[in-house]
């Protein structure tokens, strides 16, 4: 699975996931990617979320939104937001994976509770990184 | 100036530092970083952020490497079922596609979705011939082959399991 969030220069957010799926999976099986507010949701009030990862935990806890949900009704920040359903209400259901997020006020949060993500960003501030293991 | 910046993911699970060889990883981390620069190259210039990350999927989906579009792993009868979505923050209008097997880049069908379409999702052969009606890019079984991925799926089918793309198998002893 692949992914994108972004904030532009008018403060408007965006989010993108696109995936092969899962090797060998049959039925017709769908896993969240394609599924909005489970592993992509945009909205300029809260954040923009991309997920990868398990799908079917990550249906079932509706995640993107979910860290919008956070944020908008709970008054969480991007960050706490984003810890609080990566590292503690996935695992509760056996969700392995991650998540970028960014916010309306330019934060960005790179978040996953397994080994590695293929991930990377760059903010106008001058920041820009890319890595694939935990520990990088 | 108001802040801006973009983030993206290639895929997360087990991946032991020691399961890719130096150069598999530098081509990991360059595919990352060419997909990064297309989408900050549309905000730098006062793209939207649509834009943005539409670029930049499009740059992973182009990549063998990453699962999705011309990477995308085999499903249990050997062909692809790509899925994709996109959302705007500023309209919370979206657009997705699901069970599709021959769209170059499912994102931008996604997005064509979005913007010309009165629904939300659409799934396999209709979704196609929406995909048609606007002159979206097609591309062959040949397009999607990558022989890692074939043997991936071999090993996958042979052990009657599923799996995600970055992951060990769930049997796999290590140590």
């Amino acid at each position: 699975t692949v992914g994108a969030v972004a904030i532009d220069l008018h403060g408007n957010l965006a989010a993108a996931t696109s995936t092969g799926g899962m090797t060998n999976k049959k039925f017709g099986r769908v896993g969240d990617s394609s599924i909005i507010g489970a592993g992509n949701y945009a909205n300029n009030v809260t954040c923009a979320v991309s997920c990868t990862g398990h799908g079917e935990p990550f249906l079932r806890a509706v995640t993107a939104h979910d860290v919008s949900c956070l944020m908008e009704y709970k008054g969480l920040s991007l960050r706490d937001a984003c810890r609080e359903v990566v590292h503690k209400k996935l695992p509760r259901i056996h969700g392995e994976g991650g998540l970028i997020a960014t916010d309306a006020a330019g934060n960005i949060e790179l978040v996953f509770n397994s080994d590695g993500m293929y991930r990377g960003m760059q903010h106008s501030d001058g920041r820009r990184e890319v890595a694939i293991y935990k520990e990088d | 100036m108001k802040p801006f910046g973009i983030a993206i993911h290639g895929g997360a699970g087990t991946i032991p530092r020691d399961s890719l060889s130096a150069e598999r990883e530098a081509l990991y981390l360059e595919g990352l970083d060419r997909a990064l620069s297309a989408g900050y190259e549309v905000l730098l210039r006062g793209g939207s952020a649509l834009e943005a990350v539409r670029e930049a999927v499009v740059e992973l989906e182009n990549n063998p490497l990453f699962n999705a579009g011309r990477g995308s792993v085999f499903n249990h009868i050997g062909s692809h079922d790509m899925d994709a979505a996109i959302m705007c923050g500023r309209t919370l209008e979206a657009g997705a596609v699901s069970g599709i097997s021959q769209i170059k880049n499912p994102i931008v069908l996604a997005e064509t979705i979005l913007k010309h379409s009165d629904h939300v999702m659409l799934i396999g052969q209709g979704a196609e011939e929406f995909a048609r009606l606007h002159h979206l890019e097609f591309a062959d079984a040949g397009y999607f082959y990558d022989e890692f991925r074939h043997q991936q799926w071999k090993e996958a089918l042979a052990a009657g399991r599923t799996q995600l793309d970055h992951s060990l198998p769930a049997n796999e002893k290590m140590g």
